[in-house]
């Protein structure tokens, strides 16, 4: 799960990843 | 024939499609063939791209939150340098800021294909490890063939539709950049020779990512059982979308290895970029890199 966090982040709510 | 579910199917997809995406063959077309109002503008050589950082900069997704890039003030410092060399310095810097700008672009690109995905039928009810999963493997096989979409022999749309990059230019960079575009260009000019509209790319996309072979999936045949769904769909859907065309579907399943292949050449090139260059990696793009192949 941590190696993706991001796409799981991504999947679960629609956070931008520019953000991050 | 296609029965009630899977007309139903069709729309959805197509719905979601049209929902997630900001551009789509359409409108790419509609740029691409001078039928829009304003023409984009054309980048071609260092200067046209450095006017087009300024003037699209709105559009420019790397510069949307008005984001400074490392390279870019690390590589400021000034020095007393001959001319050849200075050109040459500013040469690798733009060729750093394009590189993000791609990544960037990439990075936008997942975001509305995870927004897609989500809004598949029976995606969300698939486990959530598994839609990592599906996402991690398919997301590279999607955008290739969503950036085919805003090419044309000659070059690429850009910045949303505003700017047009050209092949020439992109080859005439330093190496490993230059090898970048040219395979993204000679597959979309194979793939764009099938005359695809959105409705026929939504069900590819979709097929694309409800891929049952993907390495690691937990709950293999229920994602199987998806995929067969939209493959179907998409069988029935050609043949009624395209009447003339009786091998349109068993041609584009055969992209499905080209794409294949295409991703697994990117990523050794990325791989060779992140090696050679000391340049860095969108945190999102390194997950979805990290053990792919």
């Amino acid at each position: 799960k941590e190696k993706h966090k991001i796409l799981h982040q991504l999947l679960q709510n629609s956070t931008s990843p520019v953000d991050l | 024939c296609m029965e009630g579910d899977g007309k139903t199917l069709v729309r959805q997809i197509h719905d979601a499609y049209m929902k997630s995406f900001t551009m789509n063959k359409a409108k790419a077309r509609l740029i691409l063939t001078g039928k829009t109002s304003e023409p984009p503008f054309i980048i071609h050589d260092m200067d046209t791209f450095q006017l087009a950082e300024r003037t699209l900069a709105a559009y420019m997704a790397h510069m949307v939150k008005g984001e400074r890039l490392e390279s870019e003030s690390e590589l400021r410092v000034e020095h007393v340098t001959p001319a050849v060399e200075c050109e040459e310095l500013q040469q690798r810097e733009a060729e750093a800021r394009l590189f993000h700008c791609c990544q960037s672009t990439s990075v936008e690109t997942v975001t509305e294909l995870t927004e897609f995905a989500k809004a598949m039928p029976d995606f969300q009810t698939l486990d959530l490890n598994d839609q990592v999963t599906l996402l991690k493997y398919a997301v590279h096989e999607a955008l290739f063939t969503l950036l085919a979409s805003c090419m044309n022999k000659d070059g690429l749309l850009v910045a949303r539709g505003r700017g047009f990059i050209t092949r020439e230019f992109l080859k005439s960079l330093r190496r490993p950049f230059s090898d970048m575009m040219e395979p993204k260009f000679q597959f979309a000019t194979r793939f764009n020779s099938m005359d695809l509209d959105d409705s026929d790319l939504a069900l590819f996309v979709a097929a694309i990512i409800c891929c049952g072979d993907r390495p690691g999936l937990v709950d293999i045949p229920v994602v199987e059982r998806l995929q067969e769904s939209i493959i179907q769909a998409l069988r029935h859907h050609l043949l009624a979308n395209h009447p003339d065309d009786t091998f349109l579907f068993p041609r584009l399943l055969q992209k499905l290895a080209d794409l294949r292949e295409l991703v697994t050449e990117h990523a050794q090139l990325i791989q060779e970029i992140k090696t050679l260059e000391d340049t860095s990696l969108h945190p999102l793009l390194q997950e979805i890199y990290k053990d792919m192949y």
